[in-house]
C-alpha cells in the first residue's frame, strides 16, 4: 500500500500507534516485517495482487470443499466431482494452470470448427511458478466434453470419439509436431463432463529434469467420421462454440499439478466437523 | 446471608476461541477460501499439582514441583500440545490458483509444558 504496511487497516494502525507511543515510521516498518513473515509462512515472496481476469476453476473449489469437509454442499447443477484420492494422497499443494492462448496456432484454432482435419491442437502451460522445492508427484490434464444434441439418434459406433493426449517433444519446420503419447481414451458424445488425462511424465520432465516445456497436444478423432460431429464434442478452443466468455473460462482445458513442498502432511479428505 | 455464588472462573490452562478473519487484514482479495478460520489459543495457569487433563510432561511436573518451593523457578507454560492443519485456496503472485495444506494452524489441545 505504497508507504504503508497493508496488513492492518488504517483505523487499527492508528489505535496500535496510540497504544504503543511509537512513531508512524516505526509502526509501519514493524507491520511490514510482520506481514512479510506471515507471507513467508504461506510460501509467498510478496503479497499477491490478483488481476481482474483471474479465474478460480470450479474443480479447485470442489477440491477445497472436499478437503475442508464441506463436500456435502450442493455443487452447480450437473456437476460431477470425483475426488482425486490417489493424486491428493501424496501431495500438500495443488496448482491449476490454464494454457497460454497467445501461443495457440491460429490455423489449428480454425480447423476445430470447420475443416475436420485431424491435426492435434497444441497447448502450452507455463509451470514456472512452481517453486523449485516443490516435488511434483502427478499432473492431470482436464478436458471438458459437451454432449452433442440429438446424440441419442446416432448409433453407438457413430457416437464414439477417441481423445489422445501427447507431450510435444519437438516442433519441426512447418509447425509439424513430434510427439509421444501420454494417455488416450475412448468416449461417447452423448454425455457432458470432464475427462482427466494423466500427463505426469511430461510435467515431471519439465519440472524435475528441466526439459524444455513445448506443451501438450490433444487430438480428438471421431471414429465414424461425419462432418456434423467432428470437432464439436471436446471443448478445446474459444472459437469452437459461441458461448459467453465466463463459460469458456470455466470449461477451457485445465492442467492440475499435485506436489509436496516437504512441509507437513498430504491433503486428506476430511469429514464435516 | 450467604453471598450469591457466581460461577467460579476456571483459570487453569485451556483452549480459548480465536477467530482469524482474513477480511480484517484485507487479505480476502487473494485468499479465496476460507474467509477466516478458528485458530484458538492456549491460556491459563499451570497450578501445583498438575492435573492429568493438563497433558503435562514429566519435566513440567518436576518444574511445577520445584516452583512450589522455589518461586524463582517459573511454572510450566500453557502451550498448544496438539495442532491441526487447514487447507487454503488462494491466488498466488502469478495469478495462479493454489490449494495448499498448511500444517499446525489450529490448536486442538492445550497443556502445561
Amino acid at each position: 500500500e505504497g508507504t504503508h504496511a497493508s496488513l492492518v487497516p488504517e483505523l487499527g494502525r492508528r489505535r496500535v500507534l496510540g497504544l504503543q507511543g511509537r512513531l508512524p515510521e516505526q509502526n509501519d516498518a514493524a507491520l511490514r516485517d510482520f506481514e512479510a513473515t506471515l507471507l513467508r509462512m504461506f510460501g509467498l515472496q510478496c503479497r499477491p495482487r490478483p488481476s481482474r481476469s483471474a479465474v478460480v476453476p470450479q474443480y479447485l473449489v470442489d477440491l477445497y470443499h472436499a478437503q475442508s469437509g464441506e463436500a456435502e454442499q450442493p455443487g452447480p447443477p450437473g456437476a460431477t466431482f470425483q475426488y482425486p484420492e490417489r493424486s491428493a494422497s501424496r501431495a500438500n499443494t495443488v496448482r491449476a494452470f490454464h494454457h497460454q492462448e497467445s501461443l495457440e496456432q491460429v490455423v489449428a484454432d480454425e480447423w476445430a470448427d470447420v475443416s475436420g482435419d485431424d491435426s492435434p491442437l497444441r497447448f502450452v502451460f507455463n509451470l514456472s511458478s512452481i517453486p523449485p522445492g516443490e516435488l511434483l508427484s502427478s499432473a492431470e490434464l482436464r478436458l471438458y466434453r459437451q454432449r452433442i444434441p440429438g446424440a441419442e439418434l446416432h448409433s453407438a459406433d457413430q457416437r464414439r470419439h477417441r481423445i489422445n493426449v501427447y507431450e510435444v517433444l519437438k516442433v519441426v519446420r512447418g509447425g509439424q509436431l513430434i510427439t509421444r503419447l501420454l494417455d488416450t481414451r475412448l468416449v461417447q458424445h452423448d454425455t457432458s463432463g470432464w475427462e482427466s488425462f494423466d500427463v505426469s511424465p511430461a510435467a515431471l520432465r519439465w519440472t524435475h529434469e528441466h526439459v524444455p516445456n513445448l506443451g501438450l497436444a490433444v487430438e480428438v478423432l471421431h471414429l465414424n467420421r461425419t462432418a456434423a460431429q467432428q470437432g464439436r464434442h471436446v471443448r478445446l478452443s474459444r472459437s469452437l462454440h459461441t458461448t459467453p466468455e465466463e463459460d469458456w473460462s470455466q470449461l477451457r482445458p485445465l492442467l492440475v499439478t499435485y506436489g509436496h513442498d516437504g512441509k507437513g502432511h498430504p491433503l486428506t479428505r476430511r469429514s464435516k466437523r | 446471608s450467604a453471598k450469591p455464588r457466581g460461577r467460579k472462573k476456571n483459570r487453569h490452562c485451556r483452549r480459548h476461541p480465536l477467530y482469524v478473519d482474513f477480511s480484517d487484514v484485507g487479505w480476502n482479495d487473494w485468499i479465496v477460501a476460507p474467509p477466516g478460520y478458528h485458530a484458538f489459543y492456549c491460556q491459563g495457569e499451570c497450578p501445583f499439582p498438575l492435573a492429568d487433563h493438563l497433558n503435562s510432561t514429566n519435566h513440567a511436573i518436576v518444574q511445577t514441583l520445584v516452583n512450589s518451593v522455589n518461586s524463582s523457578v517459573p511454572k510450566a507454560c500453557c502451550v498448544p500440545t496438539e495442532l491441526s492443519a487447514i487447507s487454503m485456496l488462494y491466488l498466488d503472485e502469478h495469478d495462479k490458483v493454489v490449494l495448499k495444506n498448511y500444517q499446525e494452524m489450529v490448536v486442538e489441545g492445550c497443556g502445561c509444558r
